[in-house]
This record gives structure tokens, C-alpha cells and sequence, in this order.
């Protein structure tokens, strides 16, 4: 591996929004919310092993636990909230 | 005699019930302050 594993995290992430979609079809808001918060990810974030690491992890157990989905959402959330990509203020410029 | 009803559904795993509050309120929270 050279190190990055932006394709390879893409695709996990697919995975696991295409299986928790068809476990939260009763609330339809969760999935865009959990795309929102991994499109506000750093870049570096994403293509990181630490990444991998976390989307492998919750992406086997909510297929061995689907019970339990809304705990991996969270935990995945949760993580991405961490690593949101701070946004440079460029709007303080006022005249 | 009257077979008593069984609560079928109840798979739903209070740690996934709690997480589920929680990140419905977040994703409420995130709405309302957009």
C-alpha cells in the first residue's frame, strides 16, 4: 500500500450506506446526514488507515449485528465529527 | 383458555434505541440551525 486508502474507504463507505439504508428506510434523514458529516471530513482523514480502520469494523459488525445499526451510524458520525475539516474563515473581510 | 400476546418485535437493542435517540436529535438539532 502507498499509504492512502482513499479508494479503498470510498468503497467501504458505499458499503455501509448502502446496508444501513436498508436498515433505517424508517427514518429516511439518517443516511444524507451521515453522507453530510463524511463529505465535511478532512481529505487526509479520509484517505487514512485510521479510517479504514474504523469503517471495516463498523461495516462487519452492523452485517453480523444489524440490531444494533444505529450504534454504528453513531459511532461513525461521531468519528467524522471529529475530523471535520476546519474551515478556513474567509468571510471576515468585512468592509 | 385465552394464549396470551407475545411481544413480537422485540429485537431492538436498548444501546441501539439510545444511539438512535441520539443521533435523530443531533441530525434535528443540525436542521434546525441551518
Amino acid at each position: 500500500h502507498g499509504g492512502s486508502f482513499k479508494a479503498e474507504n470510498e468503497q467501504l463507505f458505499g458499503e455501509f450506506l448502502e446496508c444501513c439504508s436498508r436498515l433505517t428506510e424508517e427514518h429516511p434523514e439518517v443516511i444524507p446526514f451521515l453522507a453530510s458529516r463524511h463529505q465535511k471530513a478532512s481529505t487526509e482523514f479520509l484517505a487514512s488507515a485510521e479510517f479504514r480502520n474504523v469503517l471495516g469494523r463498523c461495516l462487519t459488525r452492523v452485517q453480523s449485528k444489524r440490531s444494533k445499526v444505529y450504534v454504528y451510524i453513531n459511532e461513525l458520525c461521531t468519528v467524522l465529527k471529529a475530523h471535520t475539516q476546519r474551515r478556513k474563515l474567509a468571510l471576515s473581510s468585512a468592509p | 383458555g385465552a394464549v396470551p400476546m407475545e411481544e413480537e418485535e422485540d429485537d431492538d437493542d436498548p444501546e441501539n434505541r439510545i444511539a438512535k435517540k441520539m443521533l435523530l436529535e443531533e441530525i434535528k438539532a443540525n436542521l434546525s440551525s441551518d
